[in-house]
C-alpha cells in the first residue's frame, strides 16, 4: 500500500556556486548577506 | 480573498540549499519534471512553453497543447521571491508520481521566474504537500486530491533523506503510510498546532547541557523545502556563537578542525530530546582543494501573524524520519536508520 517516489541528492546551488567562485557576487548582485539575516 | 490573482511569499534562500528532488509527470502522454517535494508551500508549479525567461530556457517546459488531458483554468498565480515575483496561470491536468495518477490536479504554469537562482537550479519545479490553506489561487494540493481520489490507503507521507553525500542513496518519500525500515524505536507522535504548514510546538531548545532558546516554548515548521535550520535571526545569531561559526565571505562556517569540541543541540519536543551532533549540523563542502565547513544554523525572520518560526529543514530530517499525518493532524518523528 506504499508508494516510494525516490527522491535524488544534487549538489545544491549555494556549493554550485561556490566552487564556481561566485558565491560572494550572487550575494552581492541579490543584495543579500546571508550573516546579516542572522543579525 | 481574491482568487483570480493570488500570491504567496517563499523567501528566496530556502532554494540555494535544496537538495533532494524527485520526478513527476503531467499531461497524456506524460511531460517529466523535476521537482522539490515541499512541506513549506502547498502549489504544484512547473515552467510553461510560454515562458521566456532565461530559467525556463534552462528547463524542460510544460506544453498545454501537447497534452489530450489538460484543461485551461486561466486564474493568474504569484510567488513572491527575495528578487522577483514568481508568475503564471493555472490549467488542470493528470499529473502522476511514481504510478500514482491524480486526475484534474491544478496547477501553476509559471511564465515568469525570477533572477539567476531558477536559471542554475537543478529542479524544474516544485511540489507542495502543505496545508490547503497555504495554497495560492485557491487550488486544491496534490496530495488532498490523492486523498480525494482514494488513492492512498492512509491519509499520510513520510519522507526519509539519506545522508550519502553523492546521489542520496535510498532517499525516497513514501505516499499512504511509513516505512519503519527507514527508523529505530517508535514513532513519536506531535501534534500539529496550526494547519498551514507542518506547524509543531517546541519545548526548549538546548546547546549542550544548556537550555539557551524557546524556555517558555516555541512554534517551528518541518519542512522538506528549506535545508537547513532557521530560527529568528537574534537567536541564531547567538547560536552561532556558541557553537563557534563567524562569518566568512557573507556565510557563518567554523573552522573543520574544531568538530570534536563542539557542542551537540537538542530540541525538546512533545518530552523527547532530538539531539543533532556537530556533523550533523555542518555542512561539509570541498573549496579548491581545502575543507570548508558551512553553519546548517540560518538566520530567518517571518515576521507576526505566521511568525516567529524555527524551521526544521533537511538538516534536521536528515536525521530524523518524518511521517506527515493528515488523517490525525500531526508530525511522527524518530531516529533515521542510515
Amino acid at each position: 500500500a506504499l508508494h516510494r517516489v525516490p527522491l535524488r541528492r544534487h549538489q545544491s546551488l549555494r556549493k554550485k556556486l561556490r566552487a564556481q567562485g561566485q558565491l560572494s557576487e550572487f550575494w552581492r548582485s541579490h543584495n543579500l548577506d546571508m550573516t546579516r539575516l542572522s543579525e | 480573498s481574491c482568487n483570480v490573482y493570488s500570491s504567496v511569499n517563499e523567501p528566496l534562500i530556502n532554494y540555494l540549499d535544496m537538495e533532494y528532488f524527485g520526478t513527476i509527470s503531467i499531461g497524456t502522454p506524460p511531460q517529466n519534471f523535476t521537482v522539490i517535494f515541499d512541506t513549506g508551500s502547498s502549489n504544484l508549479w512547473v515552467p510553461s512553453v510560454y515562458c521566456t525567461s532565461p530559467a525556463c530556457k534552462a528547463h524542460p517546459v510544460f506544453h498545454p497543447s501537447q497534452s489530450d488531458t489538460y484543461t485551461e483554468v486561466g486564474n493568474h498565480f504569484s510567488i513572491q521571491y527575495g528578487t522577483g515575483s514568481l508568475t503564471g496561470i493555472i490549467g488542470a491536468d493528470q499529473v502522476s508520481v511514481e504510478g500514482l495518477t491524480v486526475d484534474g490536479q491544478q496547477f501553476g504554469e509559471s511564465v515568469k521566474e525570477p533572477g539567476q537562482t531558477f536559471v542554475n537550479a537543478e529542479f524544474d519545479g516544485i511540489l507542495g504537500l502543505g496545508y490547503p490553506s497555504l495554497a495560492a489561487g485557491g487550488v486544491t494540493p496534490v496530495f488532498d486530491n490523492m486523498m480525494a481520489q482514494n488513492l492512498v490507503a492512509l491519509p499520510m507521507f513520510s519522507v526519509y533523506l539519506s545522508s550519502d553525500p553523492q546521489g542520496g542513496s535510498g532517499s525516497e518519500l513514501t505516499f499512504g503510510g511509513y516505512d519503519p525500515s527507514h527508523f529505530s524505536g517508535s514513532l513519536n507522535w506531535i501534534p500539529v498546532t496550526k494547519q498551514a504548514y507542518w506547524q509543531i510546538a517546541l519545548d526548549g531548545i538546548q546547546v549542550g547541557d544548556t537550555v539557551m532558546f524557546c524556555s517558555e516554548g516555541c512554534q517551528a515548521i518541518v519542512d522538506t523545502g528549506t535545508s537547513l535550520i532557521t530560527g529568528p535571526p537574534d537567536k541564531i545569531k547567538q547560536l552561532q556563537e556558541a557553537i563557534g561559526a563567524t562569518p566568512i565571505d557573507g556565510e557563518y562556517a567554523v573552522d573543520c578542525a574544531t568538530l570534536d569540541t563542539m557542542p551537540n543541540v537538542t530540541f525538546l519536543i512533545n518530552e523527547v530530546s532530538y539531539t543533532l551532533n556537530p556533523t550533523d549540523y555542518i555542512l561539509p563542502d570541498l573549496v579548491e582543494g581545502m575543507q570548508f565547513c558551512g553553519s546548517g544554523f540560518q538566520g530567518l525572520d517571518i515576521p507576526p501573524p505566521a511568525g516567529p518560526l524555527w524551521i526544521l529543514g533537511d538538516v534536521f530530517i536528515r536525521q530524523f524520519y518524518s511521517v506527515f499525518d493528515r488523517g490525525n493532524n500531526q508530525v511522527g518523528l524518530a531516529p533515521a536508520v542510515p
